[in-house]
């Protein structure tokens, strides 16, 4: 454990509740893809089913339980209730796009043939993919409401966190592991579009992001 | 591969 991966994982627990707060608060899941909801869902699900095998620390055991608990209650918001206020219409991304890919690469690529190593890196490979649904509803609707935007922020920074991790562990401790890296790498390119909008306009400007 | 088998990380 190091600065970074701590620094890192705050930051994933900060942006998971600031969407379930800004949810459970508002009474509204208005802006937000339920498809990412769902995704990200799926990631923790196929990647902490480790949770009933191996005792790695009570952080990770907790931590884990936290990420799973608040992201189907996220999703349970949303499709059930407040589920008038999802719109459906904007959050039209085919997720079966990313999930037969997916799917397909992490049979092709992993570190071992075995089901919790390959729903693993399903898990690693689906997560730097997750946000396209929210980023295309964004683009579609043309804005996103602040709360959202710094849900976001958190949401691409802790992967940018995690990375800052890899290159620490890489030359304290020798460790690499190459298929969460570049997936890792993947997805925080992902985001830097969104960043560059989140800093010049939200930060700077009004609280709305709203896209040229 | 490096595989690294141990998924300490979240």
């Amino acid at each position: 454990m190091n600065i970074f991966r701590l620094a890192g994982d705050v930051s994933h627990l900060v942006a998971i509740i600031i969407l379930f707060l800004k949810i459970w608060k508002s009474k509204s899941c208005a802006g937000i893809s339920g498809k990412s909801q769902v995704l990200f869902a799926l990631v923790f699900t196929s990647r902490y089913l480790d949770l009933f095998t191996v005792f790695i620390s009570a952080y990770n055991t907790i931590m884990k339980l936290v990420f799973l608990v608040l992201s189907y209650a996220t999703v349970y918001l949303i499709y059930m209730r407040f589920r008038g206020s999802y719109d459906s219409e904007n959050d039209s991304f085919r997720v079966e796009f990313l999930l037969v890919p997916v799917t397909g690469l992490a049979f092709l690529e992993n570190y071992a043939f075995t089901p919790l190593e390959i729903l693993w890196t399903f898990s690693i490979f689906l997560e730097a993919v997750a946000i396209m649904p929210q980023l295309f509803m964004i683009t579609k609707t043309g804005e996103a409401e602040s709360i959202t935007t710094h849900y976001l922020f958190f949401l691409g920074l802790y992967r940018a966190l995690y990375l800052a991790n890899w290159v620490w562990r890489y030359h304290t401790e020798g460790f690499f592991d190459q298929i969460a890296v570049v997936s890792g790498v993947v997805q925080t390119i992902f985001y830097c579009d969104f960043f560059y909008l989140y800093v010049t306009r939200v930060l700077r400007g009004s609280g709305k992001m709203s896209l040229p | 591969h490096t595989g690294q088998c141990n998924k300490d990380e979240l």
